[in-house]
């Protein structure tokens, strides 16, 4: 951060963009810009909205040489743009060296990395030693399949203004999805809708079934259709509203929870005995549901997530953790309570609220920023 | 002058601007352009290896001066600027 660590107090930010490259298309200067925004704001509670007309927090353009603050450009490059810590007049301010060549793609200056270090000094980031994080001083071709945002950075912008909080929506949304208990019939959902969100997701026979309300889709992951099915077609004592699920592929088991209760399912059956509590698997009485559940193969170990912890299985000891973890402490970059979690090839994909997220286990961290809908044909 | 020393001079005019642009040095006569060990030149190059994750030798070396013309973002890399 800064010396001083200035901050905005706010947590919807203006921004304006003065005047356009004629190296792009306005079009895809506005997507850079607010795509950009977005993975701050997919990391902090801050929010960003377009300013058409009046002032802005942030005010953005492209300038060559002096333009009227304290440092000139100096042509094409050496020093591709600058902007300023958080504060009034020129504070907040991005400013972008119309000598150099503007691009989208991987050639030249991409707009979208550069913005995106910028606006991190405009919320009051400073320059990082990592070589590898974001806000390193020097620019670097960088791989648009990879999240930006390293640790460093995730820990430097959090330190100034905390994690993704539920916000109320969200909270009323989810609670809405979780806790289906109104008469009121929830309307299938419509799986490109950027709103869209999850009860659960887990694996199925090599299919992915993603649950929401009194339905799940059935997707092939190498196949394009989808098919929406009722919960209650395939499984008729199941209560709608699933609130986790994970499959465990070598019994052919998937485990279904609601509430404090589970059921195991094989294909369409019901397997005998079931539902039962879920304190039969060791959780302690203070326990009334899971938010999300997952079984990674490799380490043999079922993973239940509760608000912001998790507890782990171990099924090949039989044993439940003594205590549960912070979800962030295993998994970087993971913040909050999650809704639904599965793990498709090397990788675990977290659901929360309109916000996927790929995790590597191997690197340990957020390898990518996807819609809900990544998996559907939208 | 002969090529390498040519280069050498723009190395030092390269390292100096960015040294000035970045790093907060100030140039005040030829003196500070001595490269002795402890000179202000040398340890503003030593501040930016540092910084920048290069060896830090206080020495031109080719991967400090590879990296001063890698675009960058304008703003400076050590406080002092307000």
């Amino acid at each position: 951060t800064f010396a001083g660590e200035p901050k905005w107090t706010k947590k919807v930010l203006t921004y304006r963009i003065l005047n356009y490259t004629p190296d792009l298309h306005p079009a895809d200067v506005n997507a850079a810009i607010k795509k950009a925004f977005n993975v701050w704001s997919s990391v902090t509670p801050l929010k960003f909205v377009k300013e058409e007309n009046d002032l802005a927090d942030i005010m953005i353009s492209f300038a060559v040489r002096g333009h009227n603050d304290f440092i000139p450009f100096d042509g094409p490059g050496g020093a591709v743009a600058h902007a300023y810590a958080p504060g009034t007049g020129f504070g907040g301010d991005a400013h972008f060296d119309e000598d150099e060549t503007w691009t989208i793609s991987t050639e030249g200056t991409n707009l979208f990395y550069v913005a995106l270090h910028e606006f991190g000094h405009s919320l009051g980031l400073f320059h990082s030693k990592d070589p590898e994080a974001l806000m390193y001083p020097i620019y670097r071709k960088f791989d648009p399949s990879v999240f930006p945002l390293h640790q460093d950075d995730i820990n430097g912008i959090q330190h100034l203004y905390g994690h993704t909080p539920i916000t109320y929506s969200d909270q009323r949304e989810s609670s809405e999805v979780k806790e289906p208990d109104e008469p009121k019939e929830p309307a299938l959902a419509d799986t490109c809708s950027p709103d869209l969100t999850f009860d659960a997701v887990t694996t199925f026979r090599g299919e992915i079934m993603f649950f929401k309300d009194k339905y799940f889709w059935r997707k092939h992951p190498s196949l394009r259709e989808v098919n929406v099915v009722l919960i209650s077609s395939f499984w008729p004592r199941l209560p709608p509203g699933v609130d986790a699920a994970y499959e465990v592929p070598e019994k052919d088991e998937t485990v279904l929870f609601k509430g404090n209760e589970f059921w195991v399912v094989r294909g369409d059956t019901i397997l005998p005995g079931y539902p039962q509590k879920i304190y039969a698997l060791g959780f302690p009485k203070d326990v009334t549901k899971i938010d999300a559940a997952f079984y990674n193969r490799n380490k043999g170990k079922i993973y239940f997530f509760i608000v912001d912890k998790f507890w782990s299985y171990n099924k090949r000891s039989q044993s439940m953790d003594r205590k549960p973890r912070q979800i962030r402490e295993a998994f970087p970059g993971i913040n909050g309570k999650i809704d639904a979690v599965f793990q498709h090839n090397d990788f675990f994909y977290f659901f929360h609220g309109r916000k996927q997220f790929e995790f590597d286990p191997g690197k340990k961290r957020v390898t990518r920023l996807l819609k809900t809908n990544f998996w559907f044909p939208c | 002058f002969p090529a390498d020393t040519r280069q050498k001079k723009e190395g030092i005019q390269l390292i100096q601007t960015y040294l000035e642009n970045y790093y907060n040095f100030k140039k005040d006569g030829e003196s500070d352009l001595i490269w002795k060990n402890n000179s202000p030149i040398t340890k503003k190059i030593k501040e930016m290896q540092d910084f920048l994750g290069l060896e830090v030798t206080g020495k031109l070396d080719s991967d400090t001066l590879d990296l001063i013309q890698q675009p960058r973002c304008g703003f400076p890399d050590i406080a002092g600027f307000s």
